[in-house]
């Protein structure tokens, strides 16, 4: 699961920036 | 001591929702009845969206290079692309101030965060929505209703079921602070497809419910039912989030347009 959302997984490790399209 | 433990919750919850999100129901009221300061400036036809471009919604949205050549309807999709992950950011967030979430399994953060996040997103777009438009840009722009219904389809189809969803769920006439707890309750859902530790979510989800009717009850004193009307709210945005995610899923197949990431992510194997 973690792999297939990476970047929400990011956003509530961090408080990344999800990037621009 | 559970009474005061309650009333913490609902403050704790609210303080967050307060801190997170950059519009909220109060600003957004201020500027849709005219009491701002500046008046947003209107988008109702093609001129005044190329004019909202070069001011407001640029502002906003790096209007790309790439997208300068393109269609409206695919520019104004681009834009409410960049309003969803900027929100999806501050949900994240408001989530992670939800007392009881970060203590979840990682996996089903994740979970509740993809099925809850376009329900939320949703319900908390009703407060920038009147029957005749939408706030857009932080609330120095308004889209109007007919503009974004007189686009060619898909992109007529996009914002009016959630036009039509927004004037119910307004009239109903809910607060910041109750629209802090029913976005809580919306993230924090046993029931998502899924969910590793499902007792533990729904206890979760319990006291945040049982917060929610209290609130309610003391808030809106003479609305007895209006606990029951916001239940049957979550049945109505599940619908809304579906019938939508199709219509993205169609727009993906048949138009040359990009998905934001985070938003690819979100959708693929939903429903």
């Amino acid at each position: 699961l973690k792999e297939k959302h990476k970047i929400l997984h990011q956003l509530l490790q961090n408080s990344t920036s999800p990037g621009h399209l | 001591p559970q009474l005061s433990d309650q009333k913490t919750l609902a403050r704790q919850i609210y303080e967050a929702y307060l801190k997170n999100f950059n519009m909220n129901k109060a600003k957004a009221r201020t500027i849709l009845t005219g009491k701002a300061s500046t008046p947003p400036f209107v988008i109702h036809d093609m001129e005044t969206l190329q004019l909202a471009e070069q001011t407001v919604l640029g502002k906003m949205v790096d209007t790309a290079a790439a997208l300068r050549d393109r269609e409206a309807e695919v520019r104004i999709f681009h834009c409410c692309q960049c309003t969803s992950v900027e929100t999806v950011t501050e949900l994240t967030e408001f989530a992670k101030s939800v007392p009881g979430f970060s203590n979840l399994d990682l996996n089903d953060q994740v979970t509740l965060l993809k099925y809850g996040v376009h329900e939320a997103i949703f319900a908390m777009l009703a407060s920038s929505m009147n029957k005749d438009g939408l706030l857009v840009a932080y609330g120095s722009g308004f889209i109007t209703r007919e503009f974004l219904k007189s686009l060619r389809r898909p992109f007529s189809e996009m914002m009016e079921p959630k036009f039509q969803f927004a004037m119910k769920f307004n009239s109903l006439e809910l607060d910041d602070s109750d629209l802090a707890l029913f976005v809580a309750a919306i993230i924090c859902c046993g029931d998502r497809p899924g969910l590793v530790n499902v007792t533990h979510i729904e206890r979760l989800q319990e006291s945040i419910i049982q917060v929610l009717q209290l609130h309610l009850l003391t808030n809106h004193p003479d609305n007895t039912f209006l606990f029951p009307k916001l239940l049957q709210k979550l049945v109505d945005l599940r619908q809304l989030v579906t019938e939508h995610a199709l219509l993205v899923q169609e727009i993906k197949k048949t138009e040359d347009t990009s998905l934001h990431p985070l938003l690819q992510e979100i959708y693929k194997d939903m429903y």
